[in-house]
């Protein structure tokens, strides 16, 4: 019967905003972990690598290999981890 | 499993590690023990030992840190990345590094060890009963010098059994003051603290003076973070304070309000809405020992896995009993070979070509019968990327090469077989052998490691025994080579000097030692194998050889791996 509390978000200070965009979560993610080559190339080339570099991330961490940026990919990228690249150019 | 381009490892199979720094969710011991016990995943299966040094450079430094802490792979802040490492090599490489903005514990919660009280260093037992009531962190409650104290036992009424918590009124660490406790209020760049501060470092850790001015005194100590301690915030290390006003409302526990994420917050002040200090409440945290495990891996020469249990898997996952996967102990010893030597490990059971049979009781001097069928092991351990080979020897008219517990064989066709296990052919044989020959007249065949030998004939073995039973001087540490010579007569080689075996007598003739370059011109007198192969004697240096012929002349010089290896 309560009305739910109207969650209110504050942002806090000093905290470290994470709230990228998945696809910014991704990009910097596929690119720390070496799954996207630093010097990545623009326009289609990149879409075209973005997807294999998911393919590999997928692979890698045992998911279905969709080669786009879906939840489970996603939920996983946000996992604890270690820092060692899973892919060394 | 995947290791490092280049198969990086160490040489040195005794590594040495130091501990440079500690976090202060961790008490110093319990760092010391989750990181011996990590390093213990990998000696346990593998020959290699670890030591620890405190001073000076060890093959792997380790240190805690935060952010950019020093080298070009920040850390991100709480979660996400929690530590990376380095792969063998000098330098850098071997060191591990632990993100301190995340909570270390042994991966389910606080683990306070106490101090004083009558505990004898027992951990806090969560909750507790005090007075009635029940208590899940450490209290300064009972007591007038606002010290933080937990029962280790679960209820406190009956037991009184206690000790205090980690604080910084007890002690600090690191720093120059011995771990001397804070000194409230102390006097820094000439303003008065009350409480830790971060303030004049960088790296956002917490401390405080040990005397009452640091300006004058420069006593100064890190404060080790209370159980109640928040995580990352604007806070870290500084304890929630409850009851708190948050949006108008009081608060006195922790909670996910304000946030969009979940996470479990504090004050760490009394009223939020007008001061705005806060952090993350300590959850599960990261186990230190589980992550140390998974760098040390690194650290030895072991990449990412993707078999999802493994222990090299790039993923965290808390498990409560750890055993070391096997995906992890065939990389581990892909490059460092088997764990040999002392520790009593169960007798394996040996196969038949039809049923295991348990292996007849013995003790190492007595003849032992046991029958083995050769199993290959994973192909893909590359000879040829091996820069030098424990020992060299012709068997049965095949070469043979000895590496770290494998061997590999070169047929008279030219083709190289292999890798095998040492210990699936000659079970009684430690991984790294020195030398071995093959008697011409007895085919039996003898193998030394530094100094033992023993002698298989088939698949009977005597030994191990000293090779001083042979004559051979009680100061001598190995045996690098051995030439068979006509009338049952062996030469055996270490540095410049060489003796001549009677097989037959099993002992070295009369007027031996003699001196290398008086009788081998020509050729390295620092040849770490020396064999007869198709009536050649072969000196190996590395990966060159120089081959002499019957009249002692050196008529080729060449590649091991190359010429002999077929590579």
């Amino acid at each position: 019967w309560c009305v739910p509390l109207k969650s209110v978000y504050v942002t806090f200070p000093g905290d470290v905003i994470k709230n990228m965009t998945d696809k910014q979560l991704a990009d910097e993610y596929l690119q720390r972990y070496g799954y996207i080559d630093v010097l990545q190339k623009s326009g289609l080339q990149a879409v075209v690598s973005t997807s294999k570099a998911l393919k590999q991330l997928q692979k890698q961490l045992g998911l279905e290999e969709t080669g786009s940026l879906d939840q489970p990919t996603i939920d996983a990228m946000k996992q604890p981890r270690c820092g060692v690249p899973d892919i060394r150019n | 499993y995947q290791t490092f381009t280049g198969n990086l490892k160490w040489d040195n199979k005794d590594v040495t590690y130091r501990i440079l720094n500690y976090s202060p969710d961790m008490e110093a011991s319990l760092t010391d023990d989750a990181f011996a016990r990590a390093f213990k995943v990998w000696s346990d299966v593998t020959p290699l030992t670890f030591r620890r040094l405190y001073d000076g450079t060890a093959d792997i430094m380790i240190s805690f840190g935060k952010a950019d802490h020093g080298d070009p792979y920040p850390f991100d802040g709480k979660d996400g990345l929690l530590a990376h490492a380095y792969p063998p090599g000098e330098g850098i490489q071997g060191d591990a590094h632990f993100d301190d903005d995340e909570y270390w514990t042994l991966g389910s919660g606080p683990v306070i060890k106490t101090s004083y009280g009558n505990a004898e260093g027992a951990t806090c037992h969560f909750p507790f009963l005090f007075e009635g009531q029940s208590y899940s962190t450490c209290t300064t409650e009972g007591r007038t010098d606002g010290l933080p104290w937990c029962a280790t036992t679960a209820d406190y009424d009956k037991d009184k059994i206690f000790g205090f918590c980690p604080s910084e009124l007890l002690s600090t660490f690191g720093g120059n003051s011995n771990e001397a406790p804070c000194v409230f209020p102390f006097v820094f760049q000439g303003e008065k603290y009350d409480s830790c501060t971060t303030d004049g470092r960088t790296d956002g850790y917490r401390w405080c003076a040990t005397t009452a001015n640091y300006d004058t005194d420069k006593q100064y100590g890190f404060c080790p973070n209370r159980d109640t301690a928040v995580i990352g915030g604007n806070s870290e290390g500084e304890p929630c304070q409850f009851p708190f006003t948050f949006l108008g409302t009081q608060y006195s526990s922790c909670t996910s309000e304000g946030r969009s994420d979940g996470k479990l917050w504090c004050a760490t002040t009394s009223n939020y809405d007008t001061d705005k200090k806060w952090g993350f409440c300590p959850d599960g945290g990261y186990s230190l020992f589980l992550v140390a495990a998974h760098e040390f891996g690194h650290a030895l020469g072991l990449d990412h896995s993707n078999i999802k249990d493994a222990l090299m898997y790039p993923m965290y996952k808390y498990i409560e009993d750890f055993s070391l996967h096997e995906d992890d102990i065939k990389g581990i010893q892909y490059l460092y070979g088997p764990k040999t030597g002392p520790d009593p490990t169960p007798p394996e059971p040996q196969f038949t070509t039809s049923s295991p049979i348990l292996p007849t009781k013995s003790t190492p001097s007595e003849k032992t019968t046991t029958v083995s069928t050769t199993v290959h092991v994973d192909p893909s351990k590359d000879a040829c990327q091996i820069k030098e080979f424990d020992a060299i020897t012709e068997i049965q008219e095949e070469l043979h090469f000895f590496k770290d517990g494998y061997y590999w064989k070169i047929s008279n066709k030219r083709e190289r077989k292999g890798p095998f296990l040492i210990s699936e052919k000659w079970p009684a044989l430690p991984a790294v052998i020195n030398t071995a020959f093959e008697d011409q007249l007895t085919k039996k065949i003898y193998f030394f490691a530094e100094k033992q030998f023993w002698v298989y004939t088939g698949n009977e073995v005597f030994g191990p025994r000293k090779i001083e039973k042979l004559g051979l001087p009680s100061n001598l540490d190995r045996v690098d080579g051995a030439v068979q010579r006509k009338y049952g007569k062996v030469l055996l080689f270490n540095g410049e000097t060489f003796w001549r075996l009677d097989v037959k007598a099993q002992l070295i003739d009369s007027g031996y030692p003699k001196f290398f370059d008086s009788y081998f011109g020509g050729v390295p007198t620092d040849s770490h194998d020396v064999f007869l192969y198709k009536g050649f004697l072969y000196f190996c240096r590395e990966n060159f050889y120089w081959r002499m012929n019957a009249r002692r002349q050196v008529d080729r010089v060449g590649y091991v791996k190359y010429d002999l290896l077929k590579c």
